[in-house]
């Protein structure tokens, strides 16, 4: 779709001049179009469009593609270099058990991320460990063991009020005990609910774990910047996940969240088995974004 | 926006992003700003008041005639539909539904056709407790239709005024799930031919363009009949609701504020608007 408009666009240029402030206008306006209905953020649309105009301007035609390759082509690159690199680790070095903290908005996903994560870290010869965290949705604690069951990986729990107490207890249970990894699933909360939010720091003071994931929904739209910003704000993030991209949305939403926390995208949730747990490659993202 | 500003490029991009960043989508984007154009042509100066007036204006006209409430005159049970992808929040809506008609004096019956998900049921089932109502569940169950069956059956022989159906979470452009949705409608037609009498799409407020889509494909399986849109109680707006009113024409009918089982309201344009500019 992008593609044809921007061939279509610079169909007149091959072989002749530079890429000019005229022709790349209308070019960029069809990007910025294609960016907001894939649900980039406003703002971080507005940057990249700068981003890519200072690239091409200036550029000579070259006579073995198409000017409109050309810009596709860095479009497409400036889109791969902003989403970041692909397979970035998780941290598991250090004192044992190496502990993750799963944060984020209601309903993201978190839940079921957590219990594949855990399947995938036991795969790979880890001993992991999930702390049902969350005590205020009905029933999560179920859920959480329910998952651990299927994944066969052990689920903390305790009937307590205090959920940082409940952390503080998996942590010693753990280091009693061979487990390696400690994964906290912690409860949905809204970035503006204050109380929630000085729960997640309290936990991140004490415990100080090695890896916090913000799982994002990726169909999620606008509202992405507001809450990976104060999730990074509050706890400096070490990785983002993208969840239901099984799903056709674009997934703009990656490049926003990126882009406002600079934190790498470290995991793409794409299925709700615990098969369904990939490694993030922006390449195929960029391809998804520009449509 | 400032006091009384000219209309000029700077101010119209800065109210394109103020649209935009409440996911109001391209097409309700474009038709705003066309509409503070022609507004500016006939009068210079445009303050914020005038741009919400505007929009009230706008909203007001296109939701006009919405219907909002649900059917339940009626001398048998009302068969609501609860539907929507993974995550939205229709397990809850579900509590909270059923506490605001209970309160109203009606006789709810909630049925658990999430035979799927880790511990929807249960989870669905301290809602059922929370609202005081009965709820028709089995936790052996391996497929939905048989429980909507079973439980509509029911509805009917304890004389339910309101019958809410909760269903699992599933992505639209998954076919066998839709599949799945479809065949739940034919067996609620088959003990009630004209049921299901509202279908309601649960919409997270905080998702983007996608809802539109969302909406649209869901409508291919089950006539949507009415929206809730979640989650507003953040920051998200919740602006494909109108994009999906423009296109779609089907109306908002509640909000969700909150993780409580007080937290839904009956929505209104004006709402929203305030929101927007809240
Ligand atoms: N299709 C699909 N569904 C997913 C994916 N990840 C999670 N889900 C589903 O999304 C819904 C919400 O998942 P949860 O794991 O409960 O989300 P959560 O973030 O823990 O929710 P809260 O704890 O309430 O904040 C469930 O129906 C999951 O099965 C995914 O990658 N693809
Ligand atoms: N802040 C806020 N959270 C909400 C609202 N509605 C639902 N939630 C939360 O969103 C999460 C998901 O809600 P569910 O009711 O499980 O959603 P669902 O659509 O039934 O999910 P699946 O059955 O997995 O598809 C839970 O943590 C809810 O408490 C709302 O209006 N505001
Ligand atoms: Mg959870
Ligand atoms: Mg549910």
């Amino acid at each position: 779709q992008l593609r044809d408009n921007l061939q279509t666009i610079f169909k007149n240029l091959r072989g002749q001049g530079k890429i000019t402030e005229q022709n790349i206008a209308l070019a960029l306006r069809d990007v910025r179009r294609t960016l907001l209905e894939a649900d980039v953020n406003y703002g971080v649309a507005r940057s990249f469009i700068d981003a890519v105009k200072e690239k091409a301007l200036g550029e000579k035609v070259l006579l073995s593609i198409t000017p409109g390759q050309q810009v596709i082509k860095i479009i497409h690159d400036e889109m791969v270099r902003l989403l970041g690199d692909t397979q970035v680790p998780l941290k598991l070095d250090g004192l044992p058990p190496a502990m993750i903290m799963v944060v984020g908005l209601q309903g993201s996903g978190k839940t079921t991320f957590a219990a594949k994560l855990a399947k995938q870290l036991k795969a790979s010869g880890k001993r992991p460990m999930l702390v049902a965290a969350d005590i205020y949705r009905p029933a999560a604690i179920e859920q959480l063991q329910i998952l651990g069951e299927h994944s066969s990986v052990p689920v903390y729990r305790e009937q307590n009020r205090d959920v940082l107490r409940i952390c503080r207890n998996a942590l010693a249970q753990a280091r009693n005990s061979d487990v390696n990894v400690l994964i906290f699933d912690t409860a949905g909360r809204l970035h503006v609910d204050d109380a929630m939010m000085e729960e997640l720091s309290a936990i991140h003071r004490e415990l100080k774990p090695r890896e916090v994931l913000f799982v994002a929904d990726g169909m999620i739209g606008q509202d992405a910047v507001n809450a990976a910003k104060a999730f990074n704000a509050r706890l400096d993030v070490t990785g983002i996940v993208l969840t239901k991209m099984d799903g056709d949305a674009r997934g703009g939403a990656a490049l926003s969240i990126r882009s406002v926390t600079g934190k790498p995208i470290k995991y793409i949730s794409a299925g709700e088995s615990t098969e369904d747990l990939e490694a993030f490659h922006p390449e195929r993202f960029a391809n998804r974004i520009l449509g | 926006f400032g006091l009384g500003m000219k209309i000029d490029s700077g101010l119209l991009e800065r109210i394109e992003a103020f649209l935009y960043e409440s996911d109001l989508g391209t097409a309700v984007t474009e038709l705003i700003l066309d509409e503070i154009e022609k507004e500016s042509r006939k009068k210079l100066l445009l303050n914020e008041a005038d741009i919400r007036e505007l929009m009230l204006r706008l909203f007001g006209e296109m939701f006009k005639d919405d219907e909002l409430s649900i059917p339940l005159e009626q001398n048998q049970p009302c068969v609501v539909l609860v539907v929507g992808v993974n995550g939205a929040g229709k397990t809850t809506t579900i509590g909270k539904l059923a506490s605001h008609y209970s309160a109203s004096g009606k006789k709810v019956l909630i049925i658990a056709a999430d035979t799927y998900r880790a511990a929807a049921i249960e989870q669905l089932d301290i809602w059922a407790q929370r609202a005081g109502v009965e709820i028709i569940k089995n936790l052996e169950a391996k497929n939905p239709s048989g429980i909507v069956y079973d439980g509509i059956q029911a509805g009917i022989s304890r004389n339910a005024d309101l019958i809410l159906i909760d269903t699992a979470g599933r992505l639209h452009n998954k076919a066998h799930l839709m599949q799945e949705l479809d065949k739940i409608r034919r067996v609620i037609a088959k003990v009630i031919p004209d049921a299901p009498h509202e279908t309601l799409l649960v919409l997270d407020g905080s998702i983007g363009q996608n809802s539109l889509v969302q909406a649209r494909e869901f409508s291919k399986v089950t006539p949507v009949s009415g929206l809730i849109v979640t989650k507003l109680d953040g920051t998200a707006k919740g602006g494909s609701m109108i994009a999906i009113r423009k296109e779609l024409h089907i109306p908002v009918k509640f909000i969700g504020l909150g993780e409580k089982l007080g937290d839904l309201l009956p929505f209104s344009p004006a709402m929203f608007v305030n929101a927007l500019f809240g």
